[in-house]
C-alpha cells in the first residue's frame, strides 16, 4: 500500500533540496 | 521530467532507473555522490525516473511513502512543465500534496498560477486536509532588520486563505541548511572528513551561529505546526551530545548541530508527513 505525496513547486523554490535533506544526501 | 521516489526502509543504496519514451526501462543504477546519471536522464529522451532509497526519518510500517516530484512549471522556460503538473494533479494519483513556496519570491506570478491550479483541483475534491505548504528559504529573512519568520508565515497563511485554501498548514523550512547539517552529522557518525570546502564550511558555521542566536524567534514560527512538537532538548536523541564537530574554524557540540537542525523545520515536516501516513 502506497502513500503518494505529490510535490508541487514553482522553479527555484528549492524543492529538490528539501527532498535531498529528507534523504540526508545530495543525490537528486 | 517527473520523478517517483519510493522510501524503502533499510535500503542501503539509493538507486534509480529511467523509463524511455518507447517504454524501455534502463534497469537499476546505484547513485553515488561522485557520479549521478540523473542530469543526463533529465535532458534525454525519457518520460520519467524512478528512484528507491531510505528516507531515514520516515517509517513505512503502515504504508510505503512515495514522493511524486513534478517538474517546476515556469511560464518563461517550459510550458510543458505546467501541463505535466496539471496532468499529475488531475489524474488523482496522489494521497497528499506538498507545495513548496519560496520566501525570496513570495507572491510571484508563477507561484500564484500554480496555487490557483491546486486550489481549483481541491475545490473539485473538497478536501483541504491533505496538503501542507512549505515556506522554504525562511533563513533568507534578515532578522537583524526586524524581518520576522512568524509574521511572514502569518502573511503566507492569509494569502493562501485568500487563494481559497481553508486553514492551511504552513511549515517554515530551510532545506539547504538542513541538508548541509545532515551531511555534517553523517560525516561525524562515519568519522570521515566533511565533504565541503573550507569556504563552504565557514559559511555553514556562520549560518549555524545565526539560527542558534535567533532560535526562539524561528521556534515561534514553527510552534503552530501540527504534530511538530518542537522542543530544544535533543539530548535524548544521541548518547554523547557534548561531542564536538569542527565546521570551518568553529567547534560545535553535537547538541548545537541538532538544535540548529530542528530549527530548519525539516524534522517538523517529517513528523507531519509521518502523522498523515499513520492516519
Amino acid at each position: 500500500d502506497e502513500f503518494v505525496v505529490a510535490v508541487v513547486a514553482p522553479m527555484s523554490s528549492g524543492k529538490t533540496t528539501i527532498l535531498n535533506a529528507m534523504l540526508g544526501k545530495a543525490l537528486l | 521530467i517527473p520523478m517517483k521516489i519510493t522510501d524503502i526502509d533499510g535500503l542501503e543504496e539509493i538507486r534509480a532507473q529511467a523509463i524511455h519514451l518507447d517504454g524501455r526501462v534502463s534497469g537499476w543504477v546505484s547513485l553515488s555522490d561522485e557520479d549521478s546519471c540523473l542530469s543526463d536522464w533529465n535532458t534525454g529522451t525519457y518520460t520519467s525516473i524512478e528512484i528507491q532509497g531510505d528516507f531515514p526519518n520516515i517509517d513505512n510500517h503502515v504504508k510505503r511513502m512515495v514522493f511524486l516530484d513534478t517538474p517546476g512549471p515556469n511560464n518563461s522556460t517550459n510550458m510543458l512543465h505546467g501541463e505535466l503538473t496539471h496532468k499529475i494533479l488531475s489524474e488523482n494519483g496522489f494521497t497528499f500534496l506538498m507545495f513548496v513556496l519560496n520566501t525570496t519570491q513570495f507572491g510571484v506570478e508563477d507561484e500564484r498560477r500554480l496555487l490557483r491550479m491546486v486550489a481549483d483541483k481541491l475545490k473539485i475534491d473538497g478536501d483541504h486536509s491533505s496538503i501542507v505548504f512549505l515556506v522554504n528559504k525562511i533563513d533568507a529573512l534578515d532578522l537583524e532588520r526586524d524581518e520576522c519568520p512568524k509574521t511572514h508565515v502569518g502573511r503566507v497563511k492569509s494569502y493562501l486563505v485568500e487563494m481559497g485554501f481553508k486553514t492551511p498548514i504552513v511549515i517554515p523550512v530551510m532545506g539547504k541548511l538542513s541538508l548541509e547539517l545532515r551531511v555534517c552529522l553523517a560525516a561525524h557518525k562515519a568519522q570521515i572528513a566533511l565533504p565541503f570546502s573550507s569556504r563552504v564550511q565557514c559559511r555553514i558555521a556562520h549560518e549555524i551561529d545565526y539560527v542558534l542566536a535567533f532560535k526562539e524567534t524561528y521556534g515561534m514560527a514553527l510552534k503552530y505546526v501540527p504534530s511538530a512538537g518542537i522542543d530544544f532538548s535533543p539530548s535524548s536523541l544521541h548518547q554523547n551530545t557534548a561531542a564536538n564537530i569542527r565546521i570551518g574554524d568553529r567547534d560545535f557540540t553535537l547538541e548545537e548541530i541538532i538544535e540548529a537542525e530542528i530549527i530548519t523545520g525539516i524534522p517538523a515536516l517529517e513528523r507531519c508527513l509521518q502523522a498523515s501516513l499513520a492516519s
